[in-house]
């Protein structure tokens, strides 16, 4: 159900963070929405999975330990692409347009025509 | 109508009336199919009804209805974008008045195409896999997602189009099958206009023989050519029967090439 994507995704984007540096609370809140988000979109697939349940409630946990607000920027997983969060592309493309494949794959095509 | 589903399934069906193409948590369409010619099972779509569902931020509900003679470019509120004045996360684009739209929901990253051929309107869209993944078990009559049900499919079971048109017409008759085309005339035509005789020249030749109508020709060439636009995987954009260039794999699945 992809909920593994979203957990690879958070921890690609936390990796690097280092708590003792500037910033890093603000970063963690982003990447925090991020996953957040991400296990949003996979809510329906996921439902019934424990590994989403666990994230969604890890999620919750985290954002109150760190005092993260629900709305705000959030993190995207390639650090060149603003996110937008009403450009699909901008948090799910990104991953895939990498490597330079223009038509990359995760769409899905349907069509109708003729009698 | 030849539908191509999204596991790149082809299928030749009577889907009469009112049936659901998509009906995910993102997105709900809708087809109306009519019959074409009398005593014939074949149907063909004059109405298309698509459904926005509203997306946080991003836009509220947006429908889009188009019915044959009747393909505006904008919503049935009078429209033509949802979300913010600057943002424009879903969008509709008049590429020829009349007679072909396109709508592009950048929040979901979902292009569809609307087209009216003739009579008839055609449809194509190109939707992120997860998100057209993202329905309810209620949800699963979506042509799109697990084809039209077997008492609905007017091919042979394997989606061969060339079965019907074996057995419906004479393969060398010189009279033709139905007022206006040969076999043969309709084999000239539809190659004019795709040189590869894949499940679309196939299907322009069966709607030929099937009404006699012109237009499908021009309907199954631009169905090959939204196909190459929106279908991310170049190598199956050309689908063949069996007997030519590939082999069916079951029931229902073709070659692609």
């Amino acid at each position: 159900c992809r909920i593994q994507k979203c957990s690879t995704d958070f921890v690609a984007l936390t990796s690097h963070l280092n708590s003792a540096i500037d910033g890093f609370d603000s970063e963690f809140c982003k990447a925090l929405r991020a996953y957040a988000g991400c296990t949003q979109r996979t809510s329906k697939a996921c439902r019934g999975n424990l590994v989403y349940h666990s994230a969604v409630l890890g999620i919750s946990d985290l954002m109150s330990q760190r005092n993260c607000s629900k709305d705000g920027p959030t993190s995207s997983t390639n650090p060149e692409v603003t996110h937008d969060p009403c450009n699909y592309h901008s948090h799910a493309g990104a991953r895939e347009h990498r490597g330079g494949d223009l038509n990359p794959p995760g769409y899905l095509f349907c069509g109708l025509f003729g009698d | 109508p030849h539908l191509r589903t999204f596991k790149d399934h082809f299928q030749t069906c009577k889907v009469e009336g009112a049936w659901p193409l998509i009906d995910n948590n993102y997105l709900s369409v809708q087809v109306t199919n009519v019959p074409v010619v009398p005593g014939s099972s074949a149907t063909a779509t004059n109405k298309i009804t698509i459904i926005f569902k509203a997306h946080r931020e991003c836009t509220d509900q947006k429908v889009y209805q188009a019915v044959t003679d009747d393909l505006p470019a904008a919503f049935v509120d009078g429209s033509t974008s949802g979300g913010d004045g600057d943002t424009k996360s879903l969008l509709i684009l008049e590429r020829e008045s009349g007679r072909y739209v396109e709508m592009h929901a950048r929040y979901i990253g979902t292009t569809v195409f609307v087209r009216q051929l003739g009579r008839y309107l055609t449809l194509a869209i190109r939707m992120p896999e997860d998100l057209a993944m993202s329905y309810e078990e209620s949800q699963d009559l979506q042509l799109c997602v697990n084809g039209c049900p077997l008492s609905e499919r007017i091919d042979d079971g394997q989606g061969q189009v060339s079965a019907i048109l074996g057995h419906s017409v004479p393969r060398t008759s010189l009279a033709p099958a139905w007022p206006g085309y040969t076999l043969e005339a309709a084999n000239a035509q539809c190659h004019e206009k795709m040189p590869v005789k894949d499940i679309y020249f196939q299907s322009c030749v069966f709607d030929l023989l099937t009404t006699g109508d012109a237009n499908f020709t021009a309907a199954a060439h631009s169905a090959l050519e939204d196909v190459e636009a929106l279908h991310p995987r170049k190598e199956r954009w050309h689908i063949f029967p069996s007997g030519s260039q590939g082999t069916p794999h079951g029931r229902g699945h073709w070659a692609v090439s």
